[in-house]
C-alpha cells in the first residue's frame, strides 16, 4: 500500500474519530414523535418552557411561531449562556449588537436582523420584519430604526458591565485573540494594514522557525497555505459562537 | 447562541434563532444566526431544523436547509443531522458545530463536530423538558 493511501486511510480514520455521533449517549437519538413539540439548541430549559407554554395552552394551542417567539425571548431575557440578548459577546469596540431570525414554516415566511444595535427584543424585531415587511433581512441601525418605529423599545445601550470587563481586559491582552488575518500588527490592537500573502508567509515562516526552538506551534496548514490554520485555530466555543 | 424549533397541535413548524454573535468580532460582523437555512430553517411538510456553532463557517454550507432537504428526499432525521455537518466536516476538519433535527412526525436527533453538544426537547409524553446530550 503506497504511502499516500495509507496517509488518507489515517485521514480518514481520524476524521471518522473526530466525528461525533447523532445517537446521544446512552439512549436513542430517534424517539417516536407526539405533538406538540418543542427542539432547541443547548440546555435552555426555562426557553423550552416558555415555548411549550404556549403552543400546547388550551385545546388548540398557540401557534408554533408565537411558541418560538416566547422561547427565544425568554433566553434573551435571561441571557443564556451570554450567547443570547443584550450584555454580551462585546465587539471590537466593545458594543453589543444582536442576530435574529423566525421563519413561518406553513407560509415560508421569513424575518431577520442583523447586527442590530440599541434595541434588546431580538425575535421580536424579526417577527415584525416578516409581518410588516415583504422583505427578509434588515441589518444594523437601519433594522434598529424599524423596530423602534414598529413600537419595540429603544434605542437602549445593549452593554452591560461584564461585557464592558470583559472588552477591558481583552484590550489589555493586546486584543488577542481577534479575528483578524494577513494583517500587522499581528500581536497587537490596531489600526491594522493589509500585508500581502508573500510577507505574510515570511512573518510566519519566521514564526515556525522562532517557535521550533521550544514548543513546536503549527502556524499554517499544509495543504492551504492561503487560509493559514491560525484562522482556524479560532476561539469558537461553547460560550463563544452563533 | 438559542435556535429553537416548534410543531403546533396543528402541525405547523415555525423555527427562530436569537445571538449576539461571536465575542471580540470584527465590528460589522454578522454570523449565521439570521441567515435562512444556516442557524435554522422548517417547513411544514418536511420538519425542521436548528444549529449552533462557528456561524463564519456555517452560513458557506447551509447545514439545516440541507438537513430539511435531506429529510424531504426521505432521509431519517439522525441520518441527515450527521450528513450535513460531515459535508462541512470534510472542508474544515477544524470546524465546530452542531445541529438537530425534528421531522414532521416529532422524531428528533443530532449531531456534532469539533465539541459535545446538548439540545433540549419537550413534547405531550414528557413531563417536563428533557436534555439529550451528543458526545464527540
Amino acid at each position: 500500500m503506497g504511502r499516500s493511501s495509507v496517509s488518507l486511510l489515517v485521514g480518514l480514520l481520524l476524521l471518522r474519530f473526530n466525528w461525533c455521533l447523532a445517537v446521544h449517549g446512552g439512549g436513542v437519538g430517534e424517539v417516536g414523535g407526539v405533538f406538540p413539540v418543542v427542539v432547541s439548541t443547548w440546555p435552555f430549559r426555562e426557553a423550552v418552557r416558555a415555548a411549550w407554554d404556549v403552543v400546547s395552552a388550551g385545546d388548540g394551542g398557540g401557534s408554533a411561531v408565537d411558541a418560538v417567539v416566547a422561547g427565544c425571548s425568554a433566553c434573551e431575557v435571561l441571557r443564556c449562556d451570554g450567547t443570547v440578548g443584550p450584555g454580551g459577546s462585546p465587539d471590537e469596540n466593545g458594543e453589543t449588537t444582536l442576530d435574529a431570525l423566525i421563519m413561518n414554516g406553513a407560509t415560508m415566511e421569513i424575518g431577520a436582523v442583523a447586527a442590530m444595535r440599541y434595541v434588546k427584543d431580538g425575535i421580536k424585531a424579526a417577527k415584525l420584519v416578516m409581518e410588516h415587511s415583504l422583505h427578509t433581512l434588515l441589518v444594523g441601525e437601519k433594522a434598529t430604526d424599524f423596530a423602534i418605529s414598529m413600537g419595540l423599545p429603544g434605542p437602549i445601550n445593549l452593554s452591560s458591565p461584564e461585557s464592558l470587563e470583559k472588552w477591558a481586559n481583552w484590550r489589555q491582552n493586546h486584543c488577542q485573540p481577534n479575528f483578524w488575518k494577513n494583517v500587522a500588527p499581528a500581536d497587537s490592537c490596531g489600526p491594522y494594514h493589509p500585508i500581502n500573502l508573500a510577507q505574510a508567509l515570511d512573518s510566519a515562516k519566521h514564526e515556525v522557525e522562532w517557535s521550533q526552538g521550544g514548543v513546536c506551534q503549527e502556524r499554517f496548514q499544509s495543504d492551504s497555505l492561503l487560509e493559514p490554520i491560525h484562522s482556524h485555530l479560532k476561539f469558537i466555543d461553547r460560550h463563544n459562537h452563533d | 447562541t438559542i435556535s429553537m424549533a416548534v410543531i403546533d397541535k396543528m402541525g405547523h413548524v415555525a423555527v427562530g434563532t436569537s445571538t449576539n454573535g461571536a465575542t471580540f468580532k470584527i465590528p460589522g460582523r454578522v454570523g449565521d444566526g439570521p441567515i435562512p437555512g444556516s442557524s435554522s430553517y422548517g417547513d411544514d411538510e418536511v420538519g425542521a431544523c436548528g444549529a449552533s456553532g462557528d456561524g463564519d463557517i456555517m452560513m458557506r454550507f447551509l447545514p439545516c436547509y440541507q438537513v430539511v432537504e435531506s429529510m424531504r428526499q426521505g432521509m431519517e432525521p439522525r441520518d441527515a443531522a450527521m450528513d450535513a455537518i460531515s459535508r462541512i466536516a470534510r472542508k474544515f476538519p477544524n470546524f465546530v458545530g452542531a445541529v438537530f433535527a425534528v421531522n414532521k412526525k416529532g422524531v428528533h436527533a443530532g449531531a456534532c463536530h469539533g465539541w459535545t453538544f446538548q439540545y433540549s426537547v419537550r413534547n405531550s409524553s414528557m413531563h417536563d423538558v428533557e436534555v439529550i446530550t451528543v458526545y464527540p
